[in-house]
């Protein structure tokens, strides 16, 4: 998955 | 950041905060389930594995460790405190624990955005944590009884989710690509389990009657 795929939520 | 997001965490933290306030200080469960609360540990223990890997905000940090320290907390109270343990009432909250980790832990494995431990962890925490109130909600049928803030703990938790969903719609619109289908499918399961309570929820508070939820 493109890299936006980040865990900034709780 | 947006206010929905912010809202959901808040509602989140009064939740948490709500319940072990209750247990603290009247000193009872009575009404809780046990299950559930180990559930959400585990939720959350599953969930910010990247707390000391991965820091993105000091909001972010210190809401982890909320998290996690009421979560645990609650668990320990009822399993350990020698006056809040007396009421638990284990033999009405008998939900069986892998009934609900196994078809996560299997789902995880089978459905998730990338096959690594992290991830494959976070996306079963996402799992977990939709059908992790189902042993509270099993109790809360069985005893019937349903304290003020037991019902308000479970409706402000529904709450949270709910407003997590317009988090997403907002986030779909406002940033590019910004795809999490599968945190969007468990978040609206995990709302619709809720659905059911949240509608005699109401209208016990509309009615101005106590909570009763059938049999």
């Amino acid at each position: 998955l493109d890299e936006s795929h980040y865990h900034d939520e709780l | 950041m947006n206010i929905f997001r912010l809202a959901g965490d808040m509602t989140h933290l009064v939740s948490v905060l709500v319940l072990l306030l209750k247990i603290h200080t009247i000193k009872s469960c009575a009404g809780i389930s046990l299950k559930t609360q180990e559930l959400y540990a585990l939720v959350f223990t599953t969930r910010y594995l990247d707390l000391f890997t991965d820091y993105i905000s000091l909001y972010n940090t210190v809401m982890k460790l909320i998290f996690l320290g009421s979560s645990f907390s609650i668990v320990w109270y009822i399993r350990r405190h020698k006056i809040v343990r007396r009421s638990y009432d284990k033999d009405q909250d008998t939900f069986r624990h892998y009934f609900i980790v196994l078809p996560c832990l299997v789902l995880a494995l089978l459905i998730h955005h990338k096959f690594t431990f992290k991830e494959v962890m976070w996306t079963f925490s996402l799992y977990l944590e939709a059908v992790a109130i189902l042993p509270q909600l099993v109790l809360l049928q069985r005893t019937r009884n349903i304290d003020n803030l037991t019902g308000q703990y479970v409706f402000l938790l529904g709450a949270y989710r709910a407003l997590y969903i317009l988090n997403w719609i907002y986030r779909h619109y406002t940033e590019p690509h910004y795809v999490h289908w599968i945190t969007w499918i468990a978040g609206i399961v995990q709302t619709l389990l809720y659905a059911d309570f949240f509608y005699y929820y109401f209208q016990s508070w509309k009615n101005n009657v106590k909570l009763q939820l059938p049999a």
